[in-house]
């Protein structure tokens, strides 16, 4: 990537608990236009997967952009990848900056 | 309660 182009990896979290275990704050029309990951619990299956970490924005789940989807829609698809039983993993598309993409 | 300011909205899965 170029120097300006912000990197963003794929982190797969197997459900290996029985929470996810993470917060996040912002979405669109807030200063914050995209979920960002803010707490990451212990115990909970980011924390057991050990790739997602505290400042991270997410950009997709499951394949599934969150540009343009505000708080409570955004939440809502994550803990809908979370609870479907179709997959026993969510992935997370993740950057580390703090962009609006 | 107030309305919560929606940028400070933070949800915890």
């Amino acid at each position: 990537p170029g120097l300006l182009e912000p990197t963003s990896t794929l982190v797969r979290v197997p459900k290996s608990a029985s929470t996810l275990g993470i917060a996040i704050e912002g979405g669109a029309n807030t200063r914050q236009p995209l979920p960002r990951i803010v707490t990451i619990q212990r115990g909970g299956s980011a924390h057991n997967c050990g790739q997602l970490k505290v400042g991270q924005i997410i950009l997709e789940v499951n394949g599934v952009s969150l540009r343009g989807r505000e708080h409570r829609d955004a939440a809502r698809l994550i803990a809908e990848a979370f609870k479907t039983k179709e997959r026993d993993h969510v992935d997370f598309l993740v950057t580390e900056f703090n962009v609006a993409l | 309660s107030p309305p919560k300011d929606y940028e400070d909205e933070v949800t915890f899965f």
